[in-house]
């Protein structure tokens, strides 16, 4: 048995110019 | 850094309306599987390189360019216990507004999860540069 694995993207629609 | 690299199967994509959250992926996966099972064709072998800079996307036998996806625009990515040798990442599409998730079939369960550990390590490093160049 496993869990589903997943992960948020914290640079998600950063962009470098902020 | 350099990037690492999995040899995987494209299963296709969807329209998702949420840019992340467990059931909206688990339920895109059953849609793109569905969708793929239906479908006569087969599967197009493709290279994953992932990095901090995001994902390249490569036909694995003739090594043509498919997509090379920002790590900016991907905001999730799982590997779904049901279809447990199912990769899958969310990203907005490179030329709208519109949010995707893209599957993609692993040999093997434990390949599913190094490629999505390896995005999620990928998304570390990416925000560790981003806030070193704020």
């Amino acid at each position: 048995n496993t869990n589903t694995i997943h992960f948020d993207n914290p640079v998600y629609q950063k962009t470098t110019e902020d | 850094l350099e990037g690492m690299v999995f040899n995987v199967k494209y299963l296709g994509m969807t329209l998702v309306g949420q840019p992340k959250g467990e059931d909206m992926a688990s339920a895109a996966i059953r849609r793109i599987v569905a969708m793929a099972r239906a479908s006569a064709k087969k599967f197009r072998k493709v290279t994953l390189t992932v990095s901090p800079k995001g994902i390249i996307i490569t036909d694995t036998e003739t090594t043509d360019l498919i997509e090379n996806v920002s790590i900016y625009r991907i905001s999730y990515c799982t590997a779904d216990k049901t279809q447990d040798k199912v990769f899958a990442y969310v990203s907005q599409s490179q030329f709208n507004e519109t949010l995707e998730c893209h599957a993609f079939l692993c040999q093997k369960k434990k390949i599913a999860q190094a490629v999505t550990l390896t995005v999620a390590q990928a998304f570390k490093v990416a925000l560790d540069l981003w806030e070193i160049a704020q």
